[in-house]
Protein backbone atom coordinates (compact mmCIF):
# COMPACT_ATOMS: atom_id res chain seq x y z
CA UNK A 1 0.00 0.00 0.00
CA UNK A 2 0.93 3.53 0.26
CA UNK A 3 3.40 4.63 -2.80
CA UNK A 4 2.37 1.58 -4.44
CA UNK A 5 -1.67 2.01 -4.46
CA UNK A 6 -3.16 -0.91 -3.43
CA UNK A 7 -0.91 -4.03 -4.48
CA UNK A 8 2.05 -5.41 -3.69
CA UNK A 9 5.20 -5.03 -5.67
CA UNK A 10 4.63 -9.18 -6.23
CA UNK A 11 0.93 -8.11 -7.34
CA UNK A 12 2.26 -5.41 -9.59
CA UNK A 13 5.21 -7.44 -11.12
CA UNK A 14 2.78 -10.48 -11.99
CA UNK A 15 0.31 -7.99 -13.39
CA UNK A 16 3.00 -6.03 -15.68
CA UNK A 17 4.04 -9.09 -16.72
CA UNK A 18 0.48 -10.40 -18.15
CA UNK A 19 0.35 -7.11 -19.71
CA UNK A 20 3.56 -7.02 -21.91
CA UNK A 21 3.34 -10.98 -22.90
CA UNK A 22 0.07 -9.50 -24.87
CA UNK A 23 2.21 -8.20 -27.13
CA UNK A 24 0.70 -4.73 -26.04
CA UNK A 25 3.93 -2.64 -25.43
CA UNK A 26 5.44 -1.76 -22.18
CA UNK A 27 4.58 2.03 -22.22
CA UNK A 28 0.48 1.00 -22.38
CA UNK A 29 1.66 -1.70 -19.66
CA UNK A 30 2.99 1.09 -17.24
CA UNK A 31 -0.28 3.09 -18.28
CA UNK A 32 -2.97 0.48 -17.47
CA UNK A 33 -0.89 -0.45 -14.08
CA UNK A 34 -0.88 3.37 -12.78
CA UNK A 35 -4.83 2.94 -13.24
CA UNK A 36 -4.64 -0.38 -11.24
CA UNK A 37 -2.56 0.86 -8.57
CA UNK A 38 -5.56 3.72 -7.79
CA UNK A 39 -8.16 1.01 -7.31
CA UNK A 40 -9.80 -1.45 -4.99
CA UNK A 41 -8.48 -4.66 -5.81
CA UNK A 42 -11.53 -6.05 -6.63
CA UNK A 43 -12.15 -2.92 -9.26
CA UNK A 44 -8.68 -3.87 -10.68
CA UNK A 45 -9.81 -6.44 -14.03
CA UNK A 46 -13.05 -4.18 -14.69
CA UNK A 47 -11.11 -0.73 -14.72
CA UNK A 48 -8.01 -2.18 -16.86
CA UNK A 49 -10.72 -3.74 -19.20
CA UNK A 50 -12.78 -0.97 -19.58
CA UNK A 51 -9.99 1.06 -20.40
CA UNK A 52 -8.76 -1.39 -23.14
CA UNK A 53 -11.89 -1.41 -24.56
CA UNK A 54 -12.27 2.40 -24.97
CA UNK A 55 -9.50 2.13 -26.64
CA UNK A 56 -10.55 -0.16 -29.29
CA UNK A 57 -14.15 1.09 -30.16
CA UNK A 58 -13.14 3.25 -32.74
CA UNK A 59 -15.92 4.58 -35.19
CA UNK A 60 -15.89 2.79 -38.63
CA UNK A 61 -15.39 5.40 -41.35
CA UNK A 62 -18.53 4.29 -43.14
CA UNK A 63 -17.49 4.02 -46.55
CA UNK A 64 -19.61 5.00 -49.08
CA UNK A 65 -21.87 3.05 -51.05
CA UNK A 66 -21.04 1.81 -54.35
CA UNK A 67 -21.92 -1.36 -56.63
CA UNK A 68 -19.99 -3.06 -57.06
CA UNK A 69 -17.92 -2.57 -53.54
CA UNK A 70 -14.09 -3.16 -53.46
CA UNK A 71 -12.52 -4.74 -50.72
CA UNK A 72 -8.44 -5.21 -51.04
CA UNK A 73 -6.41 -7.31 -48.60
CA UNK A 74 -2.76 -6.02 -47.59
CA UNK A 75 0.14 -6.82 -45.82
CA UNK A 76 3.41 -8.25 -45.10
CA UNK A 77 3.85 -11.75 -46.16
CA UNK A 78 2.38 -14.57 -44.71
CA UNK A 79 -0.38 -13.24 -42.68
CA UNK A 80 -3.24 -15.10 -44.18
CA UNK A 81 -4.62 -12.54 -46.57
CA UNK A 82 -5.15 -14.96 -49.30
CA UNK A 83 -6.86 -17.48 -46.77
CA UNK A 84 -8.43 -13.79 -45.16
CA UNK A 85 -9.96 -12.80 -48.73
CA UNK A 86 -11.59 -16.02 -49.11
CA UNK A 87 -13.13 -16.26 -45.71
CA UNK A 88 -14.73 -12.81 -46.14
CA UNK A 89 -15.82 -13.67 -49.56
CA UNK A 90 -17.32 -16.04 -47.76
CA UNK A 91 -19.00 -14.60 -45.26
CA UNK A 92 -20.80 -11.76 -47.71
CA UNK A 93 -21.85 -14.61 -50.29
CA UNK A 94 -23.85 -16.10 -47.27
CA UNK A 95 -25.25 -12.72 -46.51
CA UNK A 96 -26.52 -12.59 -50.27
CA UNK A 97 -23.85 -10.60 -51.88
CA UNK A 98 -22.61 -11.46 -55.55
CA UNK A 99 -19.07 -11.49 -54.75
CA UNK A 100 -16.17 -11.67 -57.02
CA UNK A 101 -12.70 -12.34 -56.61
CA UNK A 102 -9.45 -10.29 -57.87
CA UNK A 103 -6.75 -12.89 -58.13
CA UNK A 104 -4.02 -10.14 -57.81
CA UNK A 105 -0.87 -11.66 -56.36
CA UNK A 106 0.90 -12.47 -59.52
CA UNK A 107 4.46 -12.98 -57.78
CA UNK A 108 4.44 -15.23 -55.42
CA UNK A 109 4.65 -19.47 -56.45
CA UNK A 110 1.06 -20.51 -56.85
CA UNK A 111 -0.47 -17.40 -55.35
CA UNK A 112 -3.07 -17.22 -58.21
CA UNK A 113 -4.04 -20.72 -57.60
CA UNK A 114 -4.30 -20.93 -53.81
CA UNK A 115 -7.24 -18.76 -54.38
CA UNK A 116 -8.52 -20.26 -57.49
CA UNK A 117 -8.86 -23.40 -55.38
CA UNK A 118 -10.66 -21.27 -52.98
CA UNK A 119 -12.92 -19.87 -55.16
CA UNK A 120 -14.24 -22.71 -56.77
CA UNK A 121 -14.56 -24.32 -53.21
CA UNK A 122 -17.03 -21.78 -52.05
CA UNK A 123 -18.49 -21.01 -55.86
CA UNK A 124 -17.20 -17.45 -55.76
CA UNK A 125 -16.15 -16.06 -58.91
CA UNK A 126 -12.86 -15.29 -59.65
CA UNK A 127 -10.90 -13.74 -62.18
CA UNK A 128 -6.96 -13.99 -62.48
CA UNK A 129 -4.12 -12.80 -64.53
CA UNK A 130 -1.20 -15.29 -64.91
CA UNK A 131 2.36 -15.74 -62.68
CA UNK A 132 4.44 -12.77 -63.70
CA UNK A 133 1.65 -10.68 -65.07
CA UNK A 134 0.86 -7.04 -63.88
CA UNK A 135 -1.21 -7.03 -60.85
CA UNK A 136 -3.24 -3.94 -61.79
CA UNK A 137 -3.59 -5.33 -65.22
CA UNK A 138 -5.62 -7.80 -63.42
CA UNK A 139 -7.18 -5.47 -60.64
CA UNK A 140 -8.57 -3.46 -64.02
CA UNK A 141 -9.95 -6.97 -65.32
CA UNK A 142 -11.78 -7.50 -62.33
CA UNK A 143 -13.69 -4.27 -62.11
CA UNK A 144 -14.73 -4.59 -65.38
CA UNK A 145 -15.79 -8.10 -64.58
CA UNK A 146 -17.70 -7.44 -61.50
CA UNK A 147 -19.42 -4.69 -63.66
CA UNK A 148 -20.52 -6.66 -66.28
CA UNK A 149 -21.44 -9.62 -63.82
CA UNK A 150 -23.58 -7.46 -62.13
CA UNK A 151 -21.63 -8.55 -58.82
CA UNK A 152 -22.35 -6.40 -55.70
CA UNK A 153 -18.68 -7.49 -54.18
CA UNK A 154 -15.10 -6.89 -55.24
CA UNK A 155 -12.62 -8.54 -52.78
CA UNK A 156 -8.91 -7.74 -54.28
CA UNK A 157 -6.04 -9.97 -52.78
CA UNK A 158 -2.81 -8.82 -52.99
CA UNK A 159 0.57 -9.84 -52.56
CA UNK A 160 2.55 -10.61 -49.49
CA UNK A 161 4.89 -7.09 -49.36
CA UNK A 162 7.30 -5.92 -46.91
CA UNK A 163 6.72 -2.41 -45.77
CA UNK A 164 10.06 -1.56 -46.12
CA UNK A 165 10.49 -2.35 -49.99
CA UNK A 166 9.60 0.76 -51.87
CA UNK A 167 8.98 -1.14 -54.90
CA UNK A 168 6.60 -3.04 -53.60
CA UNK A 169 4.91 -0.40 -51.64
CA UNK A 170 4.52 1.79 -54.86
CA UNK A 171 2.88 -1.06 -56.50
CA UNK A 172 -0.30 -0.70 -54.22
CA UNK A 173 -0.27 3.19 -55.67
CA UNK A 174 -0.36 1.71 -59.24
CA UNK A 175 -3.53 -0.64 -58.38
CA UNK A 176 -4.94 2.70 -56.76
CA UNK A 177 -4.78 4.74 -59.75
CA UNK A 178 -5.97 1.87 -61.23
CA UNK A 179 -9.19 1.81 -58.58
CA UNK A 180 -9.70 5.78 -58.57
CA UNK A 181 -9.99 5.65 -62.39
CA UNK A 182 -12.70 3.25 -62.39
CA UNK A 183 -14.35 5.22 -59.31
CA UNK A 184 -12.72 8.11 -57.37
CA UNK A 185 -14.65 6.03 -54.07
CA UNK A 186 -12.69 3.30 -54.85
CA UNK A 187 -11.72 0.67 -53.31
CA UNK A 188 -13.86 0.99 -50.41
CA UNK A 189 -11.87 -0.29 -47.86
CA UNK A 190 -8.59 -1.26 -47.08
CA UNK A 191 -7.79 -3.96 -44.37
CA UNK A 192 -4.83 -4.57 -43.42
CA UNK A 193 -4.57 -8.20 -42.72
CA UNK A 194 -1.72 -8.59 -39.57
CA UNK A 195 -0.86 -11.75 -37.82
CA UNK A 196 -1.51 -12.02 -34.08
CA UNK A 197 1.54 -13.16 -33.00
CA UNK A 198 2.97 -9.83 -34.48
CA UNK A 199 5.03 -8.08 -31.48
CA UNK A 200 6.13 -4.20 -31.63
CA UNK A 201 6.66 -4.50 -35.46
CA UNK A 202 3.04 -4.16 -35.98
CA UNK A 203 3.06 -0.58 -35.16
CA UNK A 204 5.80 0.19 -38.37
CA UNK A 205 3.83 -2.23 -40.71
CA UNK A 206 0.70 -0.02 -40.57
CA UNK A 207 2.18 3.31 -39.94
CA UNK A 208 4.11 2.65 -43.64
CA UNK A 209 0.80 0.67 -44.69
CA UNK A 210 -1.23 3.93 -44.69
CA UNK A 211 1.01 6.04 -46.06
CA UNK A 212 0.50 4.01 -49.54
CA UNK A 213 -2.91 3.29 -49.01
CA UNK A 214 -5.91 4.58 -46.67
CA UNK A 215 -6.56 2.03 -44.37
CA UNK A 216 -9.94 1.57 -43.05
CA UNK A 217 -9.79 -1.75 -40.91
CA UNK A 218 -7.48 -4.57 -39.35
CA UNK A 219 -8.03 -8.33 -39.98
CA UNK A 220 -6.48 -10.40 -37.12
CA UNK A 221 -5.36 -13.40 -38.26
CA UNK A 222 -4.35 -16.53 -36.20
CA UNK A 223 -5.77 -15.80 -33.32
CA UNK A 224 -6.69 -18.98 -32.76
CA UNK A 225 -3.15 -19.12 -31.47
CA UNK A 226 -1.68 -18.49 -28.04
CA UNK A 227 -0.88 -15.25 -28.85
CA UNK A 228 -3.34 -12.48 -27.22
CA UNK A 229 -2.69 -10.08 -30.32
CA UNK A 230 -1.71 -6.54 -27.83
CA UNK A 231 0.41 -5.38 -31.21
CA UNK A 232 -2.94 -3.68 -32.41
CA UNK A 233 -3.69 -1.03 -29.68
CA UNK A 234 -1.69 1.24 -30.55
CA UNK A 235 -2.75 1.11 -34.23
CA UNK A 236 -5.89 1.31 -33.26
CA UNK A 237 -5.70 3.66 -30.40
CA UNK A 238 -3.38 6.80 -32.03
CA UNK A 239 -4.13 5.47 -35.79
CA UNK A 240 -7.62 5.39 -35.59
CA UNK A 241 -7.60 2.10 -37.23
CA UNK A 242 -10.87 -0.39 -35.99
CA UNK A 243 -10.16 -4.30 -35.93
CA UNK A 244 -12.78 -5.25 -38.10
CA UNK A 245 -12.09 -9.18 -38.04
CA UNK A 246 -10.73 -11.99 -36.50
CA UNK A 247 -9.50 -15.20 -38.12
CA UNK A 248 -9.79 -17.74 -35.69
CA UNK A 249 -8.45 -20.76 -38.02
CA UNK A 250 -8.04 -22.21 -41.16
CA UNK A 251 -11.22 -23.01 -42.76
CA UNK A 252 -13.81 -20.71 -44.32
CA UNK A 253 -15.86 -20.41 -41.66
CA UNK A 254 -13.18 -19.40 -38.64
CA UNK A 255 -13.84 -15.87 -39.55
CA UNK A 256 -15.56 -13.55 -37.03
CA UNK A 257 -16.57 -9.78 -36.83
CA UNK A 258 -14.38 -8.02 -33.89
CA UNK A 259 -15.70 -7.54 -30.25
CA UNK A 260 -13.67 -5.16 -28.18
CA UNK A 261 -15.14 -6.25 -24.78
CA UNK A 262 -14.58 -10.37 -25.60
CA UNK A 263 -10.98 -9.06 -27.02
CA UNK A 264 -9.91 -7.23 -24.03
CA UNK A 265 -11.19 -9.45 -21.33
CA UNK A 266 -9.24 -12.70 -23.35
CA UNK A 267 -6.36 -10.46 -23.15
CA UNK A 268 -6.61 -10.45 -19.35
CA UNK A 269 -7.15 -13.64 -18.67
CA UNK B 1 13.28 5.33 -33.80
CA UNK B 2 13.65 2.71 -31.51
CA UNK B 3 17.10 1.97 -32.58
CA UNK B 4 17.53 5.57 -31.56
CA UNK B 5 16.85 4.72 -28.15
CA UNK B 6 19.42 1.96 -27.24
CA UNK B 7 22.37 3.97 -28.63
CA UNK B 8 21.11 7.28 -26.81
CA UNK B 9 21.37 5.38 -23.93
CA UNK B 10 24.87 4.62 -24.40
CA UNK B 11 25.55 7.90 -24.82
CA UNK B 12 24.18 8.62 -21.80
CA UNK B 13 26.16 6.12 -19.71
CA UNK B 14 29.51 7.02 -21.71
CA UNK B 15 29.19 10.80 -20.82
CA UNK B 16 29.21 9.87 -17.06
CA UNK B 17 32.84 9.28 -15.96
CA UNK B 18 31.34 6.60 -12.20
CA UNK B 19 28.29 4.64 -12.36
CA UNK B 20 26.78 4.47 -8.59
CA UNK B 21 24.53 1.15 -7.54
CA UNK B 22 21.65 3.66 -8.41
CA UNK B 23 22.59 4.16 -12.14
CA UNK B 24 22.90 0.89 -13.09
CA UNK B 25 19.13 0.39 -11.79
CA UNK B 26 18.13 3.20 -13.88
CA UNK B 27 20.16 2.13 -16.83
CA UNK B 28 19.11 -1.16 -16.39
CA UNK B 29 14.96 -0.22 -16.49
CA UNK B 30 15.67 1.34 -19.84
CA UNK B 31 17.67 -1.56 -21.42
CA UNK B 32 14.66 -3.22 -20.41
CA UNK B 33 12.48 -1.52 -22.25
CA UNK B 34 14.55 -1.55 -25.39
CA UNK B 35 14.65 -5.41 -24.94
CA UNK B 36 10.76 -5.41 -24.95
CA UNK B 37 9.99 -2.98 -27.91
CA UNK B 38 12.82 -5.26 -29.97
CA UNK B 39 10.30 -8.30 -29.23
CA UNK B 40 12.12 -10.05 -26.46
CA UNK B 41 10.21 -11.83 -23.82
CA UNK B 42 9.49 -10.17 -20.71
CA UNK B 43 10.99 -12.79 -18.35
CA UNK B 44 14.15 -13.41 -21.10
CA UNK B 45 14.27 -9.43 -20.78
CA UNK B 46 13.90 -9.17 -17.11
CA UNK B 47 16.41 -12.65 -16.66
CA UNK B 48 19.59 -10.71 -18.95
CA UNK B 49 19.28 -7.72 -16.79
CA UNK B 50 19.79 -9.32 -13.62
CA UNK B 51 22.65 -11.17 -15.51
CA UNK B 52 24.02 -7.56 -16.54
CA UNK B 53 24.16 -6.30 -13.12
CA UNK B 54 25.49 -8.42 -11.55
CA UNK B 55 28.35 -7.70 -13.67
CA UNK B 56 27.99 -4.17 -13.82
CA UNK B 57 28.19 -3.56 -10.19
CA UNK B 58 31.08 -5.11 -10.01
CA UNK B 59 33.97 -3.60 -8.03
CA UNK B 60 36.22 -3.15 -11.22
CA UNK B 61 33.41 -1.54 -13.47
CA UNK B 62 31.77 0.72 -11.04
CA UNK B 63 35.47 2.27 -10.76
CA UNK B 64 36.97 2.32 -13.78
CA UNK B 65 37.93 4.73 -16.18
CA UNK B 66 34.80 5.25 -18.61
CA UNK B 67 32.26 2.94 -16.57
CA UNK B 68 29.31 3.66 -19.01
CA UNK B 69 31.82 2.24 -21.57
CA UNK B 70 32.00 -1.04 -19.90
CA UNK B 71 28.16 -1.36 -19.06
CA UNK B 72 27.62 -1.10 -23.02
CA UNK B 73 30.28 -3.23 -23.95
CA UNK B 74 28.92 -6.12 -21.61
CA UNK B 75 25.47 -5.86 -22.66
CA UNK B 76 26.69 -6.53 -26.27
CA UNK B 77 29.06 -8.98 -25.26
CA UNK B 78 26.53 -11.02 -23.40
CA UNK B 79 23.79 -10.77 -25.68
CA UNK B 80 26.65 -11.99 -28.26
CA UNK B 81 27.67 -15.13 -26.34
CA UNK B 82 23.65 -16.00 -25.48
CA UNK B 83 22.80 -16.00 -29.17
CA UNK B 84 25.60 -18.82 -29.70
CA UNK B 85 28.91 -17.51 -30.71
CA UNK B 86 29.94 -20.35 -32.62
CA UNK B 87 29.02 -20.94 -36.29
CA UNK B 88 26.35 -23.65 -36.60
CA UNK B 89 26.06 -26.19 -39.10
CA UNK B 90 23.94 -28.15 -40.66
CA UNK B 91 24.45 -32.13 -39.83
CA UNK B 92 24.39 -33.61 -42.80
CA UNK B 93 25.82 -37.12 -42.03
CA UNK B 94 22.70 -39.69 -43.36
CA UNK B 95 22.02 -41.58 -45.96
CA UNK B 96 20.37 -39.72 -47.43
CA UNK B 97 20.66 -36.89 -44.46
CA UNK B 98 16.90 -35.74 -43.55
CA UNK B 99 15.83 -31.89 -42.88
CA UNK B 100 12.61 -31.35 -41.36
CA UNK B 101 11.21 -27.75 -41.84
CA UNK B 102 8.03 -27.13 -39.30
CA UNK B 103 6.48 -24.41 -37.50
CA UNK B 104 3.88 -21.59 -37.75
CA UNK B 105 1.71 -20.81 -40.19
CA UNK B 106 2.81 -18.50 -42.67
CA UNK B 107 6.54 -18.29 -41.43
CA UNK B 108 8.26 -19.04 -44.16
CA UNK B 109 8.52 -23.36 -44.61
CA UNK B 110 8.13 -23.60 -47.99
CA UNK B 111 10.27 -20.77 -48.98
CA UNK B 112 13.05 -21.29 -46.84
CA UNK B 113 12.44 -25.34 -48.35
CA UNK B 114 13.55 -24.00 -51.52
CA UNK B 115 16.57 -21.41 -50.08
CA UNK B 116 18.27 -24.47 -48.57
CA UNK B 117 17.59 -26.72 -51.33
CA UNK B 118 19.68 -24.63 -53.80
CA UNK B 119 21.97 -23.83 -51.06
CA UNK B 120 22.71 -27.60 -50.60
CA UNK B 121 22.84 -28.19 -54.53
CA UNK B 122 25.51 -25.75 -54.58
CA UNK B 123 27.29 -27.56 -52.47
CA UNK B 124 26.66 -30.31 -54.92
CA UNK B 125 24.30 -32.73 -52.54
CA UNK B 126 21.39 -33.05 -55.01
CA UNK B 127 18.66 -32.56 -52.82
CA UNK B 128 15.56 -33.54 -53.38
CA UNK B 129 12.38 -31.17 -52.03
CA UNK B 130 9.52 -33.14 -50.56
CA UNK B 131 6.31 -31.56 -50.14
CA UNK B 132 4.24 -32.65 -47.19
CA UNK B 133 1.80 -30.51 -46.79
CA UNK B 134 -1.47 -32.58 -47.20
CA UNK B 135 -3.85 -29.09 -46.29
CA UNK B 136 -2.88 -25.58 -47.62
CA UNK B 137 -4.61 -25.16 -51.05
CA UNK B 138 -1.36 -25.12 -53.76
CA UNK B 139 1.14 -25.86 -51.19
CA UNK B 140 2.31 -29.13 -53.33
CA UNK B 141 1.66 -26.48 -56.39
CA UNK B 142 3.76 -23.77 -54.68
CA UNK B 143 7.11 -25.85 -54.01
CA UNK B 144 7.06 -27.41 -57.26
CA UNK B 145 7.43 -24.14 -59.09
CA UNK B 146 10.02 -23.38 -56.93
CA UNK B 147 11.66 -26.59 -57.67
CA UNK B 148 11.53 -26.09 -61.64
CA UNK B 149 12.29 -22.54 -61.03
CA UNK B 150 15.82 -23.65 -59.21
CA UNK B 151 16.23 -26.43 -60.59
CA UNK B 152 15.32 -28.69 -57.85
CA UNK B 153 14.38 -32.51 -57.50
CA UNK B 154 10.85 -32.24 -56.44
CA UNK B 155 8.57 -34.80 -54.43
CA UNK B 156 4.57 -33.96 -54.87
CA UNK B 157 2.64 -34.72 -51.69
CA UNK B 158 0.89 -37.67 -51.04
CA UNK B 159 -2.86 -36.32 -50.42
CA UNK B 160 -3.66 -39.27 -47.98
CA UNK B 161 -1.08 -38.14 -45.17
CA UNK B 162 1.98 -36.04 -44.61
CA UNK B 163 3.14 -39.97 -43.31
CA UNK B 164 2.89 -41.22 -46.87
CA UNK B 165 4.47 -38.07 -48.53
CA UNK B 166 7.76 -38.38 -46.53
CA UNK B 167 7.65 -42.36 -47.43
CA UNK B 168 7.22 -41.38 -50.83
CA UNK B 169 10.18 -38.94 -51.18
CA UNK B 170 12.33 -41.27 -48.91
CA UNK B 171 12.01 -43.98 -52.17
CA UNK B 172 12.23 -41.46 -54.84
CA UNK B 173 15.70 -40.11 -53.23
CA UNK B 174 16.50 -43.90 -53.12
CA UNK B 175 15.91 -43.94 -56.51
CA UNK B 176 17.42 -41.14 -57.69
CA UNK B 177 20.78 -41.45 -55.35
CA UNK B 178 19.50 -37.73 -54.08
CA UNK B 179 22.23 -36.44 -51.22
CA UNK B 180 20.02 -35.45 -49.09
CA UNK B 181 15.79 -34.49 -48.43
CA UNK B 182 14.15 -31.77 -47.45
CA UNK B 183 10.59 -32.27 -46.02
CA UNK B 184 8.60 -29.00 -46.44
CA UNK B 185 5.35 -29.64 -43.60
CA UNK B 186 2.15 -27.93 -42.93
CA UNK B 187 2.17 -25.01 -40.97
CA UNK B 188 0.85 -25.94 -37.56
CA UNK B 189 -0.26 -24.01 -34.03
CA UNK B 190 2.04 -25.22 -31.46
CA UNK B 191 -1.13 -25.73 -29.37
CA UNK B 192 -2.31 -27.67 -31.72
CA UNK B 193 -2.07 -31.70 -30.57
CA UNK B 194 -3.25 -33.98 -33.39
CA UNK B 195 -0.74 -31.51 -35.78
CA UNK B 196 2.54 -31.99 -33.22
CA UNK B 197 1.82 -35.56 -33.00
CA UNK B 198 1.96 -35.60 -36.64
CA UNK B 199 5.43 -34.09 -36.65
CA UNK B 200 6.09 -36.41 -33.72
CA UNK B 201 5.53 -39.58 -35.55
CA UNK B 202 7.44 -38.19 -38.34
CA UNK B 203 10.27 -38.01 -36.42
CA UNK B 204 10.12 -41.12 -34.50
CA UNK B 205 9.29 -42.99 -38.04
CA UNK B 206 12.21 -41.22 -39.75
CA UNK B 207 14.68 -39.35 -37.55
CA UNK B 208 15.58 -36.80 -39.18
CA UNK B 209 19.02 -35.38 -39.00
CA UNK B 210 17.79 -31.81 -38.42
CA UNK B 211 14.24 -30.24 -37.43
CA UNK B 212 14.81 -26.83 -38.07
CA UNK B 213 11.58 -24.64 -36.61
CA UNK B 214 11.18 -22.26 -38.85
CA UNK B 215 9.71 -18.76 -36.97
CA UNK B 216 8.75 -15.20 -38.66
CA UNK B 217 11.10 -12.35 -37.18
CA UNK B 218 8.25 -10.00 -36.51
CA UNK B 219 6.89 -12.57 -33.77
CA UNK B 220 6.32 -11.14 -30.31
CA UNK B 221 6.47 -12.37 -27.27
CA UNK B 222 4.63 -15.77 -27.67
CA UNK B 223 7.80 -16.85 -29.81
CA UNK B 224 8.98 -17.97 -26.17
CA UNK B 225 6.51 -20.27 -25.50
CA UNK B 226 6.45 -21.35 -29.43
CA UNK B 227 9.76 -22.82 -29.40
CA UNK B 228 9.30 -24.21 -26.10
CA UNK B 229 6.57 -26.58 -27.38
CA UNK B 230 8.28 -27.09 -30.23
CA UNK B 231 11.26 -27.95 -28.64
CA UNK B 232 9.79 -29.97 -25.43
CA UNK B 233 6.94 -32.26 -27.99
CA UNK B 234 9.37 -32.64 -31.09
CA UNK B 235 12.95 -31.39 -30.71
CA UNK B 236 14.52 -29.02 -32.59
CA UNK B 237 18.20 -28.79 -33.48
CA UNK B 238 18.04 -25.55 -35.23
CA UNK B 239 16.32 -22.08 -35.93
CA UNK B 240 15.70 -20.36 -39.13
CA UNK B 241 14.36 -16.76 -38.92
CA UNK B 242 12.82 -15.20 -41.77
CA UNK B 243 11.66 -12.23 -43.47
CA UNK B 244 14.70 -10.35 -41.60
CA UNK B 245 14.70 -8.18 -44.71
CA UNK B 246 12.25 -6.35 -42.67
CA UNK B 247 12.46 -3.56 -39.87
CA UNK B 248 11.33 -5.89 -37.04
CA UNK B 249 14.53 -6.25 -34.29
CA UNK B 250 14.17 -10.15 -34.12
CA UNK B 251 14.53 -9.86 -30.15
CA UNK B 252 12.34 -13.88 -30.85
CA UNK B 253 15.74 -14.91 -31.08
CA UNK B 254 17.24 -14.37 -28.41
CA UNK B 255 14.06 -15.70 -26.15
CA UNK B 256 13.86 -18.78 -28.01
CA UNK B 257 17.69 -19.44 -27.70
CA UNK B 258 17.23 -18.84 -24.09
CA UNK B 259 14.11 -21.51 -23.51
CA UNK B 260 15.49 -24.22 -26.16
CA UNK B 261 19.23 -23.59 -26.77
CA UNK B 262 18.93 -24.54 -30.43
CA UNK B 263 21.19 -22.45 -32.27
CA UNK B 264 19.78 -20.05 -35.28
CA UNK B 265 21.62 -21.52 -38.14
CA UNK B 266 20.01 -19.41 -41.20
CA UNK B 267 18.56 -16.08 -41.66
CA UNK B 268 15.57 -14.87 -44.32
CA UNK B 269 16.74 -12.33 -46.03
CA UNK B 270 14.40 -11.72 -49.08
CA UNK B 271 11.48 -14.44 -51.16
CA UNK B 272 14.69 -15.38 -53.49
CA UNK B 273 16.50 -18.72 -53.15
CA UNK B 274 19.89 -16.55 -52.85
CA UNK B 275 17.85 -14.74 -49.74
CA UNK B 276 19.38 -17.18 -47.06
CA UNK B 277 21.74 -15.86 -44.79
CA UNK B 278 24.35 -16.58 -41.87
CA UNK B 279 23.75 -15.95 -38.36
CA UNK B 280 25.44 -13.44 -37.09
CA UNK B 281 25.34 -13.52 -33.12
CA UNK B 282 26.89 -10.33 -33.26
CA UNK B 283 25.35 -8.45 -35.89
CA UNK B 284 22.66 -9.83 -34.12
CA UNK B 285 22.56 -8.88 -31.13
CA UNK B 286 23.50 -5.08 -32.46
CA UNK B 287 20.30 -5.46 -34.18
CA UNK B 288 18.05 -6.21 -31.13
CA UNK B 289 19.78 -3.57 -28.95
CA UNK B 290 19.50 -1.03 -31.87
N1 LIG C 1 -4.39 -21.01 -37.51
C1 LIG C 1 -4.66 -20.08 -38.42
N2 LIG C 1 -4.00 -20.09 -39.59
C2 LIG C 1 -4.30 -19.15 -40.50
C3 LIG C 1 -5.26 -18.13 -40.26
N3 LIG C 1 -5.32 -17.36 -41.37
C4 LIG C 1 -4.45 -17.85 -42.26
N4 LIG C 1 -3.83 -18.95 -41.73
C5 LIG C 1 -2.81 -19.78 -42.35
O1 LIG C 1 -1.67 -18.97 -42.54
C6 LIG C 1 -0.94 -19.42 -43.69
C7 LIG C 1 -0.71 -18.25 -44.62
O2 LIG C 1 -1.96 -17.85 -45.13
P1 LIG C 1 -2.08 -17.09 -46.52
O3 LIG C 1 -3.52 -16.78 -46.71
O4 LIG C 1 -1.39 -17.84 -47.60
O5 LIG C 1 -1.26 -15.78 -46.18
P2 LIG C 1 -0.92 -14.59 -47.17
O6 LIG C 1 -0.89 -13.34 -46.38
O7 LIG C 1 -1.86 -14.57 -48.33
O8 LIG C 1 0.53 -14.97 -47.65
P3 LIG C 1 1.37 -14.28 -48.83
O9 LIG C 1 0.42 -14.04 -49.96
O10 LIG C 1 2.42 -15.25 -49.16
O11 LIG C 1 1.91 -13.02 -48.28
C8 LIG C 1 -1.77 -20.55 -44.30
O12 LIG C 1 -1.25 -21.77 -43.84
C9 LIG C 1 -3.15 -20.32 -43.72
O13 LIG C 1 -3.92 -21.49 -43.64
C10 LIG C 1 -5.94 -18.12 -38.99
O14 LIG C 1 -6.77 -17.28 -38.67
N5 LIG C 1 -5.59 -19.12 -38.11
N1 LIG D 1 10.53 -10.71 -47.49
C1 LIG D 1 10.60 -12.01 -47.16
N2 LIG D 1 9.54 -12.79 -47.41
C2 LIG D 1 9.64 -14.09 -47.09
C3 LIG D 1 10.79 -14.66 -46.48
N3 LIG D 1 10.55 -15.98 -46.29
C4 LIG D 1 9.33 -16.22 -46.77
N4 LIG D 1 8.76 -15.09 -47.24
C5 LIG D 1 7.42 -14.88 -47.78
O1 LIG D 1 6.52 -15.14 -46.74
C6 LIG D 1 5.31 -15.67 -47.28
C7 LIG D 1 5.01 -17.00 -46.60
O2 LIG D 1 6.00 -17.91 -47.00
P1 LIG D 1 5.70 -19.48 -47.13
O3 LIG D 1 6.98 -20.11 -47.54
O4 LIG D 1 4.50 -19.72 -47.97
O5 LIG D 1 5.36 -19.81 -45.62
P2 LIG D 1 4.98 -21.22 -45.00
O6 LIG D 1 5.58 -21.30 -43.65
O7 LIG D 1 5.35 -22.32 -45.93
O8 LIG D 1 3.40 -21.11 -44.88
P3 LIG D 1 2.41 -22.31 -44.50
O9 LIG D 1 2.84 -23.49 -45.29
O10 LIG D 1 1.08 -21.82 -44.87
O11 LIG D 1 2.56 -22.50 -43.03
C8 LIG D 1 5.52 -15.77 -48.78
O12 LIG D 1 4.98 -14.59 -49.35
C9 LIG D 1 7.02 -15.79 -48.91
O13 LIG D 1 7.46 -15.30 -50.16
C10 LIG D 1 11.92 -13.78 -46.21
O14 LIG D 1 12.95 -14.16 -45.67
N5 LIG D 1 11.74 -12.47 -46.56
MG1 LIG E 1 -1.51 -14.61 -50.34
MG1 LIG F 1 4.19 -23.83 -46.74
Amino acid sequence: AGSRGKLSDEEISSLEEALITSDMGHELALELIKIAMSKDPDKIYESIRSELVKKLEVPAKTAPKAIPYVIMTVGVNGTGKTTSSAKLGKLLSDRGRKVIFAAADTYRAAGVLQLQIWAEKLGIDIVSGYEGGDSAAVVHDALEAAVSREKDVLIIDTAGRLHTKVNLMNELLKIDKVLKKKNPLYPNETLIVMDATTGQNAVSQAKIFSEFSSLTGIILTKYDGTSKGGCIFPIVEKMKIPVKYLGIGESEDDFEEFDPLKFAGALLK
Amino acid sequence: NLTKNFSDLFLKLRRKSYLTEKDVDSILRDVRNVLLEADVNYKVAKNFCEEIRVKAVGEKVLKSLSPGDVVAKIIVDEMTSLLGSLKQELKLAGTPPVIMLVGLQGSGKTTTCAKLGVFLKNKGMNPLLSACDVKRPAASEQLEVLCSKYGLHFSPVNISSALKSVEDSLLSARKNMNGAVLLDTAGRLHVDEEMIGELVEIKEKFKPQEVLLVVDAMTGQEALQIAESFNQRVGISGIVLTKMDGDARGGAALSMKAVTGAPVKFLGTGERAEDLSEFYPHRMAQRITG
